[in-house]
């Protein structure tokens, strides 16, 4: 369901390259459940962005469900990835104005869902990794694991085929953390949801099928 | 050198009290090591923020250095904050717009500090959190841990006597979060610098002095 070929990713400083990711080859079938693991600058939340279809190779072909993304327009990659993606963000992105449950029910509105429908499945949502009680809590009214599981829950409500996690349980306490797996796991039996986890966390990494090490922006 | 009596703090949401700390009584003596830990949501942000003079608590006193802190102006107790706290945020808060060269100067440059000396320094702190290649970065050019990095080279700039770090090796990979330890440890040892780490992190916690686990907004 994914295929990353001799995908490259560099940035330019000050008139220098950067090499980011180098010659990077990668595939999954659909219902993986894969870890990536590598010290910190490493270059996995740049693979992250570029599955995510959030940033583009600097060269490489990328396949997601047999389609070739790179040669799609901005729209078309943005519809894409709302279909089918959903992604847990490192820095978790939530929207500051709007309480946790509008930005759990955003990815629906988006998809033209009505309002009733997305936010009682919002609800549910939050329920699941334990936020129930806090749903009209704006993201600074909420200590950070509560933001994180926001995020998870709105990466999760649209039904995604593709789970893309950033570290999801960095800022949970292992019990939490288990909460997450536990659903992830779920997902992951239930339905078929292809999913990949950045984490630091051996014990988190031990939990997936196979685990990818990143060093210096190659697959070790 | 740290004293908190009968601190409790609440909120008030909708017209209902929420109640997120409820008499922590606390004390610390220059030099200690301390690690807090406790579920997703019990109240750790918010005693470090209270300890870090950047909130009020509703109730209770505070002893700093042996003087009692709420009963200051905002301006003395800017000033005391400067002097004796370093402060790694959960969150980082980095000035998005400054490399964090330029970032981790700020604090020397509030003193007062000229700018050579203040770049120089800034330039060496940078050095021993392994971040010495990306110093003209801006944060959103750096990965996670890059950044919570940063945020701890500023932190510990200014010598404090006090380091507050709110789950400072989050975003870490185990050795790189060992480097950090490392460092506070020395910082411990030579210069009798009291440290509180909170931590979901049992491998962290196990390496200061004493655990002090939160439940619920009390010390359990
Ligand atoms: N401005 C606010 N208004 C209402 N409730 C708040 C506000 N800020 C924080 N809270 C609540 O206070 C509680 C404690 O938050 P705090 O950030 O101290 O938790 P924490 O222990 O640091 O958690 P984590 O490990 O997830 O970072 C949480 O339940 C949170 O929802
Ligand atoms: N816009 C940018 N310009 C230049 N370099 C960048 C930029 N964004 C990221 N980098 C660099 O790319 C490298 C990889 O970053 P990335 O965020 O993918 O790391 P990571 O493996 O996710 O690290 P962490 O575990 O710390 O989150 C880092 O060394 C970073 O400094
Ligand atoms: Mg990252
Ligand atoms: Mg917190």
């Amino acid at each position: 369901i994914v295929e990353l070929r001799q995908i490259s990713k560099h940035y330019v400083m000050a008139g220098n390259p950067i090499k980011v990711l180098e010659n990077i080859n990668f595939h999954l079938v659909a219902g993986e459940r894969v870890a990536i693991m590598g010290t910190s600058g490493s270059g996995k939340t740049t693979l992250m962005n570029i599955l995510g279809l959030l940033d583009h190779p600097s060269s490489g072909q990328y396949f997601l469900n047999g389609q070739e993304v790179n040669s799609l327009t901005e729209d078309e990659r943005a519809a894409l990835r709302n279909r089918t993606i959903g992604f847990v963000f490192q820095a978790f992105f939530l929207l500051p104005r709007l309480t946790i449950l509008q930005n759990v029910s955003l990815p629906l509105h988006y998809r033209g869902c009505d309002k009733i429908t997305a936010t009682e499945r919002a609800q549910q949502m939050l329920a699941k990794v334990g936020l129930a009680p806090l749903i009209h809590h704006k993201p600074n009214q909420l200590s950070g694991g509560q933001q994180q599981r926001a995020a998870i829950a709105r990466a999760l409500i649209g039904n995604p085929a593709v789970i893309l996690a950033d570290e999801p349980t960095g800022a949970l306490d292992s019990q939490t953390g288990q909460l997450i797996m536990d659903l992830f796991a779920e997902l992951n039996a239930k339905e078929k949801v292809t999913i990949i986890i950045v984490t630091h966390d051996p014990k988190i990494a031990e939990q997936c099928q196979r685990i990818v090490h990143i060093r210096d922006g190659k697959i070790a």
